[in-house]
């Protein structure tokens, strides 16, 4: 089962989503592989592998013909194995438009190990060019991380469009699982109760439009999600007792849920 | 004089910055054009342009030769012209690739109409493709905008790394004015104060790593500039007396003083 984490919209929390519910699935037992397709590789370094060391990444395993098996690592984390991103994937539209089948390559790269890990989270990087079109079209799910701001809510019906148009135009045939509202206020602060009036406004909004494809597990803003990049851990080893570990172990039950059916 | 806003992260606040930015330039009397070479077309939406208005858009005058002195239009805001994004720049990688000069085509489509403007704002997608090279090679200055979090730090590594190759690889001849810090939390709560340590944290490592590049001025999070965009407004018209507008006003100073040698 491959599940994409997208969004173009840059900073609603993909890098943050995969890394966490990869580490939920993992800790309930599952074989879990996080592919890291952002040449940032943000999901890389905060499972803490060092910008220096990326390599062999998810770029030479697409574009340079480097054998899968023998690039994937493990991680501190049981359970779960990690194809790197890197720096290799800024031109991957540019060598991607001159080979034969440039939609399906991540398909066919991942087909040899697909049967060894029950989940595969695909991390994206904030655009919607032919590297995303190879993620979709390897995807059965993917997953939409949401700020409740206005730009992002603009960002998300752009999103909506282009995917339909590639599901009818390629026959491309990969379900929403959901819509992730995150970086939800917590607070009950008078000066942040604004922001979190707003907030309210556009999740109602959200689900007034999208119904029960948004998730009811919500990622609220919590501190302790920006730091534990820093110690190169997910929140589970960072903060087991924490609202955030917390929710993300419900988004890991919800997503299941929604995988098998429910 | 043309600056480009850029950051291969996401949501660092390039388009806030490039909006607010460009408005404050227009209210001192400059003449100013802000070209929008994101895809989401954000810096259009929150001028003002409708989703289904984008066209003519400067993905159109780059890869299909429409004339740029049609395309711009004028905005809500005295002094501040506008080049629309849209969704044609998703695949500009792919086009570009194509033509001779590839690297320099936005240079060119900004010749005719360079001299009629004091500053051209560039706002640019969460990318380093060829899209973004055409941008730094058009540019005289660029500004990085930051949000003092871990995986905005590592990102801000990545990008510094890239443009020197590129300076030194390509003859790109573009000077760095600065790295604004964004979204600082300006909160004295205690259930905030842990966030602004750990912020207050990273901006000390990047005064000590960047010196005087990091400017003066940075930006606190303010509810205010996520609403803004959702009224089509600047901050200046839609919050004047804010602390934000402020920020912004010392901001461009900042920018003025930096571009004429200060
Ligand atoms: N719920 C949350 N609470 C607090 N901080 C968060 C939360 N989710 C994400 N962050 C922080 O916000 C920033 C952006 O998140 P992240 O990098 O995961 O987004 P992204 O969509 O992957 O970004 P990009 O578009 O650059 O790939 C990071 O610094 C991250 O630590
Ligand atoms: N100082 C700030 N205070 C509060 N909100 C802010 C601030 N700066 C930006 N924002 C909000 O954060 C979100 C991200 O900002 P913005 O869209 O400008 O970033 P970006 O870097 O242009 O994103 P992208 O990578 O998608 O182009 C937006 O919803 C914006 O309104
Ligand atoms: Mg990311
Ligand atoms: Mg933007």
């Amino acid at each position: 089962m491959v599940i994409v984490v997208i969004n173009n919209k840059g900073g609603t929390g993909k890098t943050t989503t995969c890394v966490n519910l990869s580490a939920a699935l993992a800790n309930l037992g599952y074989r879990v592989l996080l592919v890291d397709l952002d040449p940032q590789a943000s999901a890389s370094l905060s499972l803490g592998v060092d910008y220096s060391n990326l390599s062999p990444s998810s770029g030479e395993v697409l574009l340079e013909g480097y054998s899968i098996e023998k690039a994937i690592r493990k991680t501190n984390i049981n359970c779960l194995d990690l194809l790197t991103g890197g720096i290799e994937l800024a031109h991957s539209d540019l060598v991607l438009s001159d080979i034969e089948d440039r939609e399906n390559k991540l398909t066919e790269v991942l087909e040899p190990i697909k049967d060894r890990y029950d989940y595969i989270l695909c991390d994206c990087a904030p655009a919607l060019s032919l590297l995303q079109v190879n993620a979709l079209i390897a995807g059965d799910h993917f997953i939409i991380p949401v700020v409740p701001e206005y730009l992002a809510l603009e960002g998300l019906v752009n999103l909506m469009d282009v995917v339909e148009r590639f599901k009818t135009g390629m026959g491309v045939d990969i379900d929403l699982l959901g819509i992730i509202i995150n970086k939800l206020n917590s607070t009950p602060f008078v000066f942040l109760n604004r922001e979190l009036r707003n907030q309210l406004d556009i999740v109602n909004l959200l689900r007034e439009h999208y119904g029960d494809k948004v998730l009811k597990t919500t990622i609220k803003r919590n501190v302790q999600l920006t730091e534990a990049p820093s110690y190169n851990q997910s929140i589970f080893q960072y903060a087991p007792k924490s609202n955030a570990a917390q929710q993300y172990s419900q988004l890991a039950e919800e997503i299941l849920m929604r995988c098998n059916g429910f």
